[in-house]
């Protein structure tokens, strides 16, 4: 990626990342659409033989062989029986069948978490830069189980099942779906697995934001990333006949417009179709349209087949506008034809001139790139939110990392907007999703493996999440792009990810296969749930008693019942605390948005003597009042020792 | 014939069944043998897609819904869940 290793901090620490051996010597496997093995940014120049820990394969399949695998790509594997179970053999003329990437996610995802340093890289001369994985020192294994009608989870499964065999040490899954119990999702029983091995499994928290309770990914062994957007951006203003300006975003590269305003139309007052606004296929008419720039609503259709579609009626240009449901939040394409998208409010503005001039005119005017945009991050509308539909009581997503309009490695079998008439061949590609910000913490996770080899998964997420910032250098909380308003841990968890703290987070709340049977022994699993879950026989201690409340997991998701009575609530958290930096003592501080309800801390202060000492604490939380049924409340806790800050969020939800 | 076909194919689901593997009867050498054995005894032609032995214990196959829930219901079975189609994000 370009200017996300920057506005990540790991341009100013190389000194941190060790570029030792134990930096190469960390595998990530990659779950997605496979690979591209002739991207730049797979050269293993500078990279030591595959470590001797590796078990993985190359397999060879349609146009690829052993030979596409290196130093750097060690391990390439396709996984189709399930697909083709269901929707029968794969035409080898339309995919590969082979780990080849048809598609460009798989790509992109891979050269995100792990990429060697290429040069000069840009999309069409935008996002110009250095373009850089996270782990640049990393292994790579991907396998491919995402296919052009999906990927199916008996395929997936087949994956992981292989992954773990072949020791990757960590797994990235940027697919998510459904929001069944955690004993019925295949991708949270083969995370169980792989975690139980020691792999670290970080997926994306879907893109089904902003809503709430709209995760996917919710298993407290699963890492689930949230996306935030970047400091970059790609203007493109659009300038009306009455002489306003709006701002926008676009990718597009081309022939500009003729340098004067141009003839303005709505999509919906050109067609005659019912959702005529929306520039799907077969809605415009070229009378209508040719030779003019086109507004078009989101929604339905991609964005970029509208503009396939306004281009192909004749058109000159496209204005794209939001909705409610996307709000502010502008996501840049590389369309066929100029064309900028624009935000819901400067939409309607837009509408009510297209509507009130009788001759309405506009242009757009492309900016290129420009970085040092603020505020940011500010947390993408489209990613999704919580709380956790499935236990309320564990926190999630977990952290967010950079998804907005991310430049990675692109496949050479399809153009930078996957259009089937898009014949561009690009070598890198700007897109969005949580998908894009899964792979971040993927390649962030195997820096602080590589520095800390010995530190479990529970380990390593914890160090990611407690040293997450929540707010800007201003002490401004972070923003959400759908509301223009502070966000919450419902939406960034335990905030932003800062990988140069993480190598360093004082504390760590760490987990052991052990701690998360006991936690389904809390949700009253059944013992063939919990077989089918872990994948063996476990009978929970029947004179024990198992409380959510007792999971050691980095934050805290506290539930009271709306209306309590007077009987006011009070919940007792237990949390136990690893040493992991030099021998110190550490002081707790609360601070929290709502009297509602009162936090106690015992003890407040922890002393440390030596490294890997482990000591306990309990949180008391005190119902004070009651607030209307499905309120939300936040708070914080910090434990610090003057130079390390392990924060926590808390979140106070009533039901 | 070929809706004939189809409507038989499409009475057709993939499935993964998830094994209690320390409950295989000591009549079999190697767990893959049960897991054939039960597969076997649901339906004469399904195959098995995949045998997983990391993830979980068991197997992906091809069953009708009343043949899944026949499965379910044996010894040593510990559910039986549809495939699932995941989506990249």
């Amino acid at each position: 990626t370009t200017r996300t290793p920057e506005f990540l901090g790991l341009d100013k620490s190389p000194d941190m990342f060790p570029d030792s051996n134990s930096a190469s010597d960390v595998i990530v496997g990659v779950l997605d659409t496979g690979i591209w093995p002739e991207s730049k940014s797979f050269d293993d120049t500078g990279l030591g033989p595959v470590p001797s820990s590796w078990k993985g394969e190359c397999e060879t399949g349609t146009n690829f062989t052993t030979s596409n695998c290196n130093r750097k790509l060690i391990g390439a594997r396709f996984f189709s029986k399930g697909y083709e179970a269901t929707l029968g053999p794969i035409d080898t003329s339309k995919e590969s069948k082979s780990p080849r990437d048809d598609d460009g996610h798989g790509t992109h995802t891979a050269s995100t978490a792990a990429g060697s340093v290429v040069d000069q890289a840009s999309l069409l001369g935008y996002a110009l830069g250095k373009a850089r994985g996270m782990a640049t020192r990393a292994r790579i294994a991907v396998y491919k189980v995402c296919w052009i009608g999906g990927c199916f989870s008996s395929d997936i499964l087949a994956a992981m099942e292989k992954a773990i065999e072949d020791n990757v040490n960590v797994l990235s899954m940027s697919l998510g779906g459904g929001m069944s119990d955690y004993f019925r999702d295949n991708v949270a029983i083969g995370a169980f697995a792989a975690m139980e091995k020691g792999i670290f499994i970080s997926c994306s928290a879907g893109n089904a934001g902003p809503s709430s309770y709209s995760l996917s990914n919710q298993a407290p062994w699963i890492t689930t990333v949230g996306a935030g957007t970047l400091d970059r951006d790609f203007p493109a203003f659009v300038s009306l006949g009455n002489g306003k300006n709006f701002s926008g975003v676009s990718l597009f590269r081309g022939n500009s417009l003729p340098g004067k305003l141009l003839p303005f139309v709505y999509a919906g007052n050109a067609s005659n179709a019912t959702n005529g606004n929306l520039c799907m296929i077969g809605t415009l008419p070229p009378d209508k349209v040719a030779g003019k720039i086109v507004l078009c609503d989101r929604g339905v259709n991609s964005r970029v087949q509208k503009g396939e579609v306004v281009k192909e009626a004749g058109a000159l240009g496209m204005v794209l506008t939001n909705t409610a449901a996307n709000g502010e939040e502008l996501v840049a394409d590389a369309h066929l034809l100029p064309a900028t998208a624009v935000g819901e409010k400067s939409g309607d503005i837009i509408k009510s001139y297209l509507f009130s001039d009788p001759n309405p005119t506009a242009t757009i005017l492309f900016e290129g790139t420009k970085v040092g945009i603020q505020p940011s991050p500010v947390v993408a509308a489209f990613s999704s939110r919580g709380p956790n539909s499935i236990t309320l009581e564990i926190l999630k997503p977990d952290i967010i990392a950079p998804g907005v309009n991310i430049l990675a490695g692109w496949s050479g079998n399809v153009g930078p907007t996957g259009l089937s008439i898009d014949s561009r061949r690009v070598s890198f590609n700007i897109i969005s999703g949580t998908s894009m910000s899964c792979p971040h913490v993927s390649g962030l996770a195997a820096l602080v493996k590589a520095a800390h080899p010995d530190w479990s998964p529970a380990a390593i997420r914890s160090a990611l999440m407690t040293t997450a910032y929540t707010v800007y250098k201003n002490g401004q909380k972070l923003q959400d792009t759908s509301t223009g308003k502070p966000a919450t841990p419902f939406d960034y968890g335990s905030g932003h990810v800062d990988p140069v703290a993480a190598l360093d987070p004082g504390l760590v709340y760490d987990l052991t296969a052990a701690d998360y049977l006991s936690f389904v022994c809390a949700l009253n699993y059944t013992s063939p749930q919990i077989s089918s879950l872990a994948g063996r026989k476990f009978t929970c201690d029947a004179s024990k008693k198992y409380s959510v409340t007792d999971f050691n997991y980095p934050s805290f998701s506290v539930v009271f019942t709306s209306g309590g009575g007077s009987k006011s609530n009070v919940v007792k958290y237990t949390r136990t605390v690893t040493n992991v930096g030099s021998p110190g003592t550490y002081k707790v501080s609360l601070s929290s948005e709502n009297p509602s309800v009162k936090i106690s801390v015992e003890p407040a202060s922890l002393n440390f003597a030596a490294i890997n000492e482990k000591k306990s604490y309990t949180v008391t939380f005190t119902e004070v009042s009651s607030l209307p049924l499905n309120s939300n409340s936040f708070a914080r806790l910090v434990w610090s020792d003057g130079k390390r800050n392990v924060g926590s969020p808390i979140a106070f939800s009533w039901n | 014939a070929a809706v004939e076909k189809n409507t038989e194919e499409q009475r057709w689901s993939t499935y993964i069944v998830h094994m209690a593997k320390s409950e295989m009867p000591a009549s079999f050498e190697h767990h893959l043998h049960w897991y054939d054995s039960s597969l076997k005894s649901v339906s004469d032609s399904a195959e098995m897609i995949y045998t997983y032995d990391n993830v979980i214990h068991g197997f992906s196959t091809r069953l009708t819904a009343e043949q899944a829930q026949t499965l379910e219901s044996q010894a040593g079975i510990l559910s039986v869940l549809p495939e699932l189609k995941y989506e990249l994000h």
